[in-house]
Formats: structure tokens, C-alpha cells, sequence
């Protein structure tokens, strides 16, 4: 129990910190391979022009997602866990303390890819995102209800491939039952088709796209 | 380090036991949504004719799976983790306790969606297999290099999809370079592509397709 404690302590500093510096910090979670460092490249190419964006990736290994990033113009730093399966509020905590947060506007953490050790470990974001893909099947939300529970926004990417084999209707309905204020939004990080509803769900202000 | 210790004691027990038995006993392990159950599906459906095949299911919630699986002429059971990440020995000692060994040929256990933790828990299989899909990107090998140095067997699903977004090449590549002697395998659980290749790789003998 103390380890949680601790970490939920730690998080509910981040948090107070991010909010009395008018800052935004948003904890990207999902399945493996779901598409979450494109949607994060997408966010960083609409957001950049407007806003200082700085992305904390955690891998168990390589840092080829924060590379990606960095290419669409935000900082990006890369966490490797070696064999953890989450990331925590103090592995975000050692990574604001080596820069100086007045210097960047939105913060993000593209969490481990995985739909349960997440769930456990608040780390101190101002809101949860939950990506899955239509790919990994109808039932991938249905079996993953607690991390669902802990979220604000279940993002259902990779809407391009709709079709014979994957759809997102089941995905929706059930987002939508977890929690009635949950932001249920489809997206194709491929086709940019509902990254600028996600980046509003934000509650980001950014020009229409021309 | 006690509990694994605890935990690699009585795998070695069950796989000791199974082998006394002359059974087969495999753990399936992979990436969420990757198409494990519908493997495990066309395989029962192969496999039903000529053995006994029994099936121990486990997920965070739901018994979709081993209701899936039990359609293609398995026996099967599901465990519920209720937030757990990982399968255990002790949880398929657990199953294992309820039934009789003799009445069946051939054990799987569908592991939890995840390449992280189960990597770290033994459960007394033969042989692990691993099992990532194409539409999950060409990194996700490279990013879980723990879970495939322990496996037996990688398996590279949904190649029927193969084409302009999504291709096999590089998983392959960095599946074969994890070890020397990992049996790498391509397939559609779809159009049933692979799966004959896959139970030859268990060791287990089927009359060819007609
Ligand atoms: N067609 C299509 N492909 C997508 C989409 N989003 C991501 N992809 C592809 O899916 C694969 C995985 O995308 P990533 O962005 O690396 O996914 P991720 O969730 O960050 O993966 P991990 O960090 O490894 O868990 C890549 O091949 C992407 O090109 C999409 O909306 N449509
Ligand atoms: N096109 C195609 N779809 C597949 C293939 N294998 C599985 N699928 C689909 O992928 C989705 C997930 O398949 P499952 O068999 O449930 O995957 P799983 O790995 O057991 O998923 P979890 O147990 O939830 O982690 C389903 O919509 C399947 O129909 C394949 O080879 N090709
Ligand atoms: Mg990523
Ligand atoms: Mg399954
Ligand atoms: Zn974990
Ligand atoms: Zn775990």
C-alpha cells in the first residue's frame, strides 16, 4: 500500500504545481502498438506553431518514440524502464526536475504500452487518455474496464481501416458506458481525421486548420 | 525475490508432471487485441478431431475468450485476475487441481494481453509462444526484447493485411535476431494461413490438410 501512497501523493503535487503555473500535463496511456506516438506526432505538428509542447516517453526499451516526436517539433526526453510495465510520478518528477517548466506550455507523457499496470499509478496529469485501435478487436474496452474508469478521454484510432474485418461501433458503446462524462473521439492518426477534436477535448485553443 | 522464486519452483513441478504424463503443455502469451484467441480457435478446430485439447483462458474481466474457444472443440476454463497482469504457476495449479490430466492430450493457457510482466512469471509450460500482430507497427519486437528471449516461438498474425500501412519484413527480421534457434512463424488466423506451420513448431502430428 505505501508505494501507492507515496506515488499519489507526489502526483497530487504535480498536478497543484502544473495548475498554479497555468500549465497543462496529460498522461497518454494504451494498448501496444494502438497508435499513440502518432497521434502525439500529429498533436505536436498542430500544436507546435502555437505552444512550447514537451512529450516524456516511456518505453521498456529503445527511444525510436521520442525521436518520432522530436521530428514534429516538440522536446521530447525517453524513459526506458528496462522491464516496468508503468510509468510513476516521480520517474515525471526526475524528468521536470532536470528542465525548467516555465519554458514549455503543454506537457504530455506517452505512457508503457499496456491496458492494466497503468491504471494503478496516477502521474499527476491534469487529464487521462486511453487510446485504442479498432484493430485489436470489439472487445479490447469491455475487457479493460478499470483503466477505462480512471480516464476523461478514450480516443479509438486507426478509423481509416473500417471496414469487413474492424469497426469502431462496438468500441464506441462501450467507451460511452464506462463513465457518462467520458469523451468518447475516433481518430486516424494516418488521415488526421479527429486529431483536432481531440486536441478541443484538451481544452487546447488552436487556429482551424486552413 | 521470493514469490518468484516460489513461483519458478512449482513450474518446474508442472512441467515435470506434464512430462511424466507424456502431455503438452504451451503458454501463449502477446500484444492485446493480436489475435491469440483466434489462434487458439482455428488450432482446437485442427486439433479436436485427433486429441483432447484443454484450454485455461485468463483476462483482467470477461469470459469472451474461453466462450470463443470452447465453440471450436476445446475444453476450457477462464480465469478473471480482476486487475493482474500476468498469469501465474500457481493460478494453473489452481486449474489444473480441478480436473483430471489423463482426460486430455494437449494444455494451452492464453495469457493476459501484455509483453511486459508475464515475460517475468513462468507457469510450467513446454514451450512459450508469442504472439504480435502487423497492425501494431514494425517496432514492437524491438521495444519487448525480454518477453521474446524467454519464447520458444514468435508469431507474426494478421499478415493477410499485409500491404501499404502494414508489412511482416521487419518483425521477422527482429524476431529471428532476438535468438538463434526462435522458430518464426507468419500467420492468418483469418484465412488460416500459418497454422499448420504453427502446430508442426509445437510438435504435435495432424494428418495434412485435404
Ligand atoms: N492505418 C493506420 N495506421 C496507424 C494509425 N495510427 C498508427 N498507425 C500505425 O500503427 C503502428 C503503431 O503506431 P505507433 O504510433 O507506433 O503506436 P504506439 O501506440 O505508439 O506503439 P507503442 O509505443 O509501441 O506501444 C505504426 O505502424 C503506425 O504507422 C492510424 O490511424 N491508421
Ligand atoms: N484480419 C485479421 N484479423 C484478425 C486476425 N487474427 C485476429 N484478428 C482479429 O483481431 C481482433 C482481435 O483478435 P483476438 O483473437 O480477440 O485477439 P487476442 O490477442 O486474443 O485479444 P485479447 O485476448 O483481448 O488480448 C479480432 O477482431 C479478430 O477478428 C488475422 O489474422 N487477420
Ligand atoms: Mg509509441
Ligand atoms: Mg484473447
Ligand atoms: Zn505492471
Ligand atoms: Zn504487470
Amino acid at each position: 500500500k505505501k508505494a501507492y501512497v507515496v506515488n499519489d501523493e507526489l502526483a497530487e503535487n504535480i498536478r497543484n504545481k502544473m495548475k498554479t503555473k497555468n500549465k497543462r500535463f496529460f498522461n497518454v496511456m494504451g494498448s501496444i502498438g494502438s497508435g499513440k506516438t502518432l497521434i502525439l506526432e500529429r498533436i505536436a505538428e498542430r500544436l507546435s506553431p502555437y505552444y512550447k509542447v514537451f512529450v516524456i516517453n516511456g518505453d521498456v526499451a529503445t527511444t525510436i518514440d521520442a525521436d518520432r516526436i522530436a521530428k514534429c517539433g516538440a522536446t521530447t526526453v525517453q524513459i526506458n524502464t528496462g522491464g516496468g510495465c508503468h510509468l510513476t510520478a516521480s520517474l515525471m518528477q526526475k524528468e521536470f526536475d532536470k528542465i525548467n517548466i516555465d519554458d514549455y506550455d503543454i506537457f504530455f507523457t506517452e505512457n508503457v504500452g499496456n491496458l492494466i499496470c497503468p491504471a494503478a499509478w496516477d502521474v499527476g496529469a491534469a487529464k487521462n487518455i486511453v487510446v485504442v485501435s479498432i484493430t485489436e478487436g470489439e472487445y479490447v474496452i469491455k475487457k479493460h474496464p478499470i483503466i477505462f474508469k480512471g480516464a476523461q478521454i478514450a480516443v479509438i484510432n486507426k478509423c481509416d481501416i473500417e471496414g469487413e474485418d474492424f469497426d469502431s461501433k462496438t468500441l464506441v458503446e462501450d467507451a460511452s458506458k464506462i463513465k457518462s462524462d467520458m469523451e468518447v473521439i475516433c481518430t486516424s492518426a494516418k488521415t488526421k481525421q479527429g486529431i483536432d477534436d481531440l486536441i478541443t477535448a484538451l481544452g487546447i485553443d488552436i487556429p482551424k486548420r486552413e
